[in-house]
């Protein structure tokens, strides 16, 4: 009967596109806002 | 080969030079600076005096990043964080360089220099990766090019002026790369690659950033790649774990695609159906079942719902491949168009089994591509030559023509594997409201209402029915289709004996 | 009706690689920067914990009911990424200005004694991140030119 499409971790009904947040493949959830590289402001790396 | 003496010593002298600057205070203050004080030594060292030492330079360097991490990997009681935060140090350095050197070679308007260096060097880490994986075999290890590929990708990728100007010459070289790393070429591969192919940013550049979806045909060219490598476990139903983690993996990417650009299924269900095995269901359910994002589908449950009178069922949908043409050989193309057009000669339709059929291997004995194409072609002809009379497609219009001849004489004369992908070929075009889901709907329940024999009503039943009892998504034409069977008098289904050879099915 | 075809020896080599390499996945953190303070590293939770991001909380709406200290952690810990980037736009929301010289955020603390077109200055408090607290600074003078 294949699998239950809603149940890969996907917010299927989410208004807005789902790529920008796509943890990749094999992840059962999305990316969290730590897990996405950001070009922000060269001064904000300070370490 | 003849790499010429102490080279392998001056590369290696200048990646640890490289490694060293990279983290260093001045090149976190000022990364470009620090970059052309190193491009100096270099120089010095006459790596970038010719194409060959170049090309030389990078392939020792590849192989040194990753013979060093096999080592780090082959450590004992090492944690999986602490090799790779060993690994990453090196290779992020390396990636970085080859990023500045990409970005700052030639001058800023000659951007093929930027471009060849581009593909030189994608084109030796994938020679690397390959020979690695042919030498080492199950012991090879994708970690080392996967860091690589995706750094330099989002290296590359970064909002910079330069890097706009060439960020489709980018794509494309690394779809080029990905294309010759496919699944079925480094399989030892396959699941970063599908790591690379459906990362956010990739998907993100490759289908929604590059204007006029100019990403669209060669990404639909990767996925074709991983489908032609999924197909052959896929067939076989019971998926080993590897295969099922793998498999898993796809429907998620194509969920996404689904959700985010549904037109990019729709524009390439075609070639996506052309390879993906035929037992298949819920993946080919998930495809066909894309629709535009600004059409709105009635419920196919509305009673007396008057499909023919939908805005949406006369427009021809696109189809991105070019089917006519995989109709071969030319001479049986050139019969087919003549018995479209004057149902001469009268051989064809008896020969027409012969040409499709291409061996006597049970579960072989058909070109499936070759059948998909043919329903295609004759059904688009169909719909042109009745709109040509002024007429449109209905269970009438479509009947007592050539188009019609082959598709009855496919129904009787196939076996039941033939005729299986034959109908499934019909229920392939089943998708949102459009002239082919419209035409093809009415001629699959024409063949069941025309059909001299019940085991070719049942087969259709089949063919529909293992379509909806799989989980969703289901494509709006193929339950308005079988809607329209189970409930319209005229084809009195449930008077067949097979309706009810067993209670669930009957349910 | 098409039952099962036995694979070719080509797709059994295929698996055999597959199945090599399904013993060594990639992580997500393969295809992220290397965090040099809080890497990826999964530990199984209690169930009855938030398995999953809670909704929206990617938006600088979220952010802003965080805590100013939650946000400076967040801004310090998170460097490079998406989150460092909202915690940034939810501090200036809340009047805070980042000094790109001592990289640390400040606040006025009351109308600024001074102020002509290179810079004001006044009293302040500040985010000291080396000792992890809030200072006040008199007779600070904020140059624009390292206003962020």
């Amino acid at each position: 009967l294949g699998q239950d499409l809603t149940a890969l971790g996907l917010n299927l009904n989410s208004p807005e596109n789902l790529y920008p947040n796509f943890g990749g493949p094999w992840a059962e959830t999305p990316c969290r806002p730590q897990d996405i590289d950001f070009h922000v402001p060269p001064e904000y790396l300070i370490n | 080969f003849d790499d010429p003496p102490g080279l392998l010593e001056k590369t290696e002298f200048l990646l640890r030079e490289w490694i060293s600057i990279h983290y260093s205070a001045t090149a976190g203050r000022d990364p470009t600076r620090a970059f052309s004080i190193f491009v100096q030594q270099m120089n010095g060292h006459g790596i970038l005096k010719t194409d060959d030492l170049i090309t030389r330079f990078f392939r020792l360097s590849t192989q040194m990043c990753v013979d060093l991490c096999y080592r780090f990997l082959a450590e004992p009681a090492s944690t999986p964080t602490l090799i790779r935060t060993k690994c990453f140090h090196t290779l992020d350095a390396f990636v970085r360089l080859i990023a500045l050197l990409v970005k700052h070679s030639g001058d800023a308007s000659n951007t093929n220099t930027k471009i060849n260096l581009l593909n030189k060097v994608l084109g030796i880490v994938a020679g690397v990766l390959l020979q690695d994986h042919d030498n080492r075999l199950t012991e090879f290890q994708q970690l080392p090019y996967h860091r690589i590929f995706i750094m330099l990708f989002l290296e590359l990728n970064t909002p910079e002026p330069i890097l706009e100007a060439i960020n489709y010459q980018v794509l494309t070289a690394f779809c080029h790369t990905l294309h010759i790393l496919r699944p079925a070429k480094a399989s030892g591969f396959a699941y970063a690659w599908l790591e690379l192919v459906s990362h956010r940013v990739f998907i993100g550049r490759m289908l929604a950033i590059t204007p006029q979806q100019k990403g669209w045909g060669m990404y639909a060219q990767l996925l074709i790649d991983l489908f032609k490598f999924l197909a052959p476990f896929l067939r076989n139903a019971e998926l080993a774990k590897p295969v099922t983690l793998l498999y898993k993996g796809t429907l998620r990417v194509l969920l996404v695609l689904l959700h985010d650009f549904p037109e990019f299924l729709c524009d390439y269900h075609y070639g996506f159906c052309d390879v993906i095995p035929p037992n298949c269901i819920q993946m080919r359910n998930l495809i066909l079942s894309a629709f535009p994002r600004n059409m709105r589908l009635p419920d196919p449950f509305t009673p007396n719902l008057k499909v023919d009178m939908l805005p949406e069922i006369a427009h021809a949908p696109r189809v991105l491949t070019n089917f006519a043409s995989m109709i071969q050989p030319m001479s049986f193309k050139k019969d087919l168009d003549s018995y479209l057009k004057a149902r001469a000669p009268v051989t064809f339709l008896s020969d027409l089994r012969s040409n499709l059929q291409v061996s006597n291997e049970p579960g072989m004995r058909y070109n499936i591509p070759l059948m998909n194409a043919l329903v295609l072609y004759v059904g688009a002809q169909a719909i042109n030559f009745i709109r040509n009379k002024g007429l449109t497609p209905n269970m009438s219009t479509i009947a007592h023509s050539s188009h019609m001849d082959i598709f009855q004489n496919l129904a009787v004369d196939l076996d039941t594997e033939g005729r299986y992908l034959f109908l499934n070929a019909i229920a392939n075009q089943l998708r949102y409201p459009n002239s082919h889901t419209h035409y093809f709907s009415c001629t699959l329940l024409y063949l069941f209402a025309e059909a001299n024999t019940e085991a070719i009503q049942e087969q259709i039943t089949r063919v529909l029915l293992e379509r909806l009892i799989v989980n969703r998504p289901h494509p709006w034409g193929l339950l308005i289709t079988f809607i329209e069977l189970i409930k319209n008098p005229t084809y009195k289904f449930w008077n067949h004996e097979f309706v009810h050879c067993a209670p669930e099915i009957e349910k | 009706p098409l039952g099962p075809v036995p694979l070719q020896k080509e797709h059994q080599c295929q698996f055999q690689m597959m199945e090599a390499a399904f013993y060594h996945m990639p992580h997500p953190s393969d295809s992220e920067r290397l965090r040099t303070y809080l890497p990826r590293n999964p530990v199984p939770t209690p169930l009855y914990y938030h398995q999953v991001p809670l909704p929206h909380s990617d938006t600088v709406e979220f952010f802003q009911r965080l805590s100013t200290e939650t946000l400076f952690f967040i801004f310090y810990y998170m460097e490079g990424t998406k989150a460092q980037y909202l915690a940034a736009k939810a501090l200036k929301k809340q009047s805070w200005r980042f000094h790109t010289k001592y990289m640390m955020w400040f606040q006025r603390h009351e109308e600024p004694k001074i102020i002509n077109e290179e810079y004001e200055q006044g009293t302040y408090i500040y985010f000291d991140y080396e000792k992890w607290g809030q200072r006040k600074k008199e007779g600070f003078m904020f140059e624009y030119k390292y206003l962020e």
